[in-house]
């Protein structure tokens, strides 16, 4: 799954 | 963070660096779209936003603020410092046609309806697609110094190891983002054209056809 708060690749 | 990811991050932080080199070395940009560079200027800055709402590790701040940085330093270096050998008559694509229909699936297709999502959004669409006038520059003129086909070669290889990254993620975290997958796909497959001439030709300065 996705999770929304954050993305943390570049 | 595994091996591709990481080595696909360094290969696009080496092909901005390259870029970067280049223009500054020879003292011109010829050859090199300033259009490309608005568009990838303008993907690190609606993407890393988030640098002001959420820390996520130093290497991720890091690398952010140079890219973002590397970005608006290039525009400058083309658009200002060296304008002279700036050659916009050859760099005709029309970025309109990128950016109205990314911007539009961007709010129709997303996350969340939220304003830095759909910007985030916005950067993984525009940045699928924003080599074209690149390309579309070297198939018109038909050629390409020797340095621009690394970077190119850089930049797309960075693209296809973040696939890589994507499945091992999958496999491993149970991690899928399938907004960040399909345009993944997308842009890897433009430069894979490019890859065959680049490996074929040995890297050399070359004239080519797109």
């Amino acid at each position: 799954g996705i999770k929304v708060d954050g993305h943390d690749e570049l | 963070m595994n091996i591709f990811r990481l080595i696909g991050d360094l290969s696009h932080l080496a092909a901005i660096i390259i870029l970067l080199l280049k223009i500054w070395k020879s003292r011109s940009c010829a050859g090199i779209s300033g259009k490309s560079q608005i568009l990838f200027a303008i993907v690190f800055t609606t993407r890393y936003l988030d640098l002001l709402t959420s820390f996520i590790s130093l290497y991720n701040t890091c690398m952010k603020v140079i890219y973002i940085g590397c970005a608006y330093a290039t525009v400058y270096l083309i658009y200002m410092k060296f304008r002279a050998t700036y050659d916009g008559n050859h760099d005709s694509f029309r970025v309109e046609f990128l950016v109205v229909p990314v911007g539009g699936l961007a709010v129709l297709i997303n996350h969340d309806f939220s304003f830095l999502e759909i910007l985030w959004t916005f950067s993984i669409y525009l940045e699928s697609v924003a080599i074209l006038p690149q390309l579309f520059m070297i198939s018109k003129t038909g050629e390409a110094e020797t340095i621009t086909t690394h970077y190119l070669f850089c930049l797309g290889l960075y693209r296809a190891l973040y696939l890589f990254n994507w499945i091992w993620r999958f496999y491993f975290e149970g991690f899928f983002d399938m907004i960040a997958i399909v345009a993944g796909v997308v842009q890897t497959v433009l430069y894979c054209d490019f890859f065959y001439l680049y490996v074929t030709k040995d890297g050399k300065g070359y004239r080519f056809s797109i």
